[in-house]
């Protein structure tokens, strides 16, 4: 017998910063509708479209191996900008799931 | 607290 709670497979994609900009818009965060955030657009020429991995509707669950969940969207934003502008790293790893 | 039955929707962010 199958489980009752749909299990999601999470994905980890690394998105090297090859480009000036990541190139998301997130939506979503604690206390909102969507508790997760969310990928609502990717901008071409930016270092996520550039990955080719990442998609419009991926729900991020970790960044660099921080947990989003119970984050704001303020602070699940400042979370993914400072990945993106630390010099400590070449690139950032997005562990991300696909909507149902 | 009043436990609201449907939550705000959040804002986008550009990152």
């Amino acid at each position: 017998t199958g489980s009752p709670v749909p299990v999601l497979s999470a994905t980890l994609v690394q998105v090297v910063k090859n480009a000036n900009t990541l190139g998301i818009a997130i939506e979503g965060g604690a206390n909102t509708r969507q508790p997760l955030p969310r990928i609502v657009t990717i901008q071409k020429g930016g270092s996520a479209h550039n990955c080719g991995q990442l998609k419009v509707g991926h729900i991020i669950l970790e960044v660099n191996g921080i947990s989003l969940r119970g984050r704001e969207h303020k602070d699940a934003a400042r979370i993914i900008a400072e990945a993106f502008k630390t010099k400590e790293k070449d690139h950032i790893d997005f562990l991300v799931v696909e909507p149902r | 607290r009043e436990k609201r039955l449907t939550l705000p929707p959040s804002e986008i962010t550009l990152l």
